[in-house]
């Protein structure tokens, strides 16, 4: 389903070149649920950004559904992402001048809903992350790992074939998280749903059932979760 | 040297009044290194906004050595964050047109060391926290946990005597998590810094003597730390 061959990524700074990813291969089947796990700065977002057809590589090759991406046309690349992906970002890009609810309700613009089921889609969404009483709050009347739930309400609200999770419980206490992390095992127990997530904690880990380890742009280890 | 009196503080949402701190009382003795924990939206950034002087209670007392803070002026204020408080904001709160290297060196405006200084100390900052090749990066050109480590840098970089830290090591993995407390350590049992520290990890919070828990907009337990 999602095939990485040798995936570069650089960044041109003045005469410095970044190797921010170089040469990540990876090989992720449908319904998979697996972490990504490495030091900071070691190019987990870029490869989550790849992956979610929100950058482009600098060379290498990424097969979606056996389709080269690079091959895809802008709006073919805009339907994988509006219609197929959810993107929970590490730093959330909630929209700041709409409410909480409003926040989660924009992409079924893109859904096949009538736009009078949106608000009662987005209200279960709320409900399911705990925010039901915070609907009509803007992201800055919110808390961190409030604004962290919207975020995350908003990448599941399309029903996704693919969630990418980057650092989705950073700002969450220990059982907000384990919420958060039983609502994205769900999604892929009974949907079927493939799950990446990036994360820093091991009990986050846990919950899914493969972990790659990135280090300096490459994939170093890859290894299965034994207690699932 | 911080005493907080039944610290109150709500927002008027419409007719609706929502209460993010419902008489909060706390004792912290100059040199204490302390954590909050506790769920999402309970009030902690609340709490240490309001330590940190960026924000004034609804009602309830906060003496800062003995001085009323509700009684100072705002030059007063300003001082004691510009020259006695360093901040780290869970949402960093980086200025994104300047380079790493300049948001680090931006509080010692208000220090008293001469200006051709400010370049060779905030180095020293950005080299303590492993961004030593990230000088010359804008915010949105480092990963989410290097931006995370430019504003811790830029917390310390006056010599505080005390530091707010809200959720320092969210985005950080454990290796430097665990460098970054020991910075925080070191602050604390080398120069006597007072550090109030958020976090949702339990192995951060062990670094620290203290830990209070808040729940709920209040103070529900506080506990010393064994292995210290
Ligand atoms: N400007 C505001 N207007 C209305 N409500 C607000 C505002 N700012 C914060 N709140 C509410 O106050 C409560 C406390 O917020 P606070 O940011 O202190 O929580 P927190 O404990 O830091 O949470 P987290 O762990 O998620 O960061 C939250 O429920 C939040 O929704
Ligand atoms: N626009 C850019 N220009 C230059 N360098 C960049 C840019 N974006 C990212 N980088 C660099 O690429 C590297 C990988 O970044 P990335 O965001 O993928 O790391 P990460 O593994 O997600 O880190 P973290 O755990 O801190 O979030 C970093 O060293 C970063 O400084
Ligand atoms: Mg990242
Ligand atoms: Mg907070």
């Amino acid at each position: 389903m999602i095939v990485l061959k040798d995936i570069k990524k650089s960044y041109q700074m003045g005469d410095q070149s970044i190797e921010a990813l170089r040469g990540a291969s990876l090989v992720i089947k449908e319904g998979e649920f697996m972490s990504i796990m490495g030091p900071s700065g070691s190019g987990k977002s870029t490869l989550m950004n790849i992956i979610g057809c929100l950058d482009r590589p600098t060379s290498g090759s990424y097969k979606f559904d056996n389709k080269e991406v690079s091959q895809l046309s802008d709006d073919e690349l805009a339907t994988i992402r509006n219609e197929k992906i959810g993107f929970i970002f590490q730093s959330f890009n909630l929209l700041p001048r709409f409410t909480a609810i409003k926040n989660v309700e924009l992409p079924l613009i893109y859904s096949k809903l009538p736009s009078v089921e949106w608000h009662k889609r987005a209200l279960e969404a709320m409900k399911a992350v705990g925010l039901e009483n915070r609907l009509n709050h803007k992201p800055s009347e919110l808390s961190g790992g409030q604004q962290q739930r919207v975020a995350i309400a908003r990448a599941l609200i399309n029903n996704p074939s693919i969630i990418l999770a980057d650092e989705p419980t950073g700002n969450l206490d220990s059982k907000s998280g384990e919420q958060i992390m039983r609502i994205l095992q769900g999604f892929n127990e009974d949907k079927g749903v493939t799950i990446i997530l990036v994360t820093h904690e091991p009990n986050i880990a846990q919950f899914s059932k493969r972990i790659i380890h990135v280090k300096d742009g490459a994939v170093i280890k890859d290894e299965k979760v034994l207690n699932n």
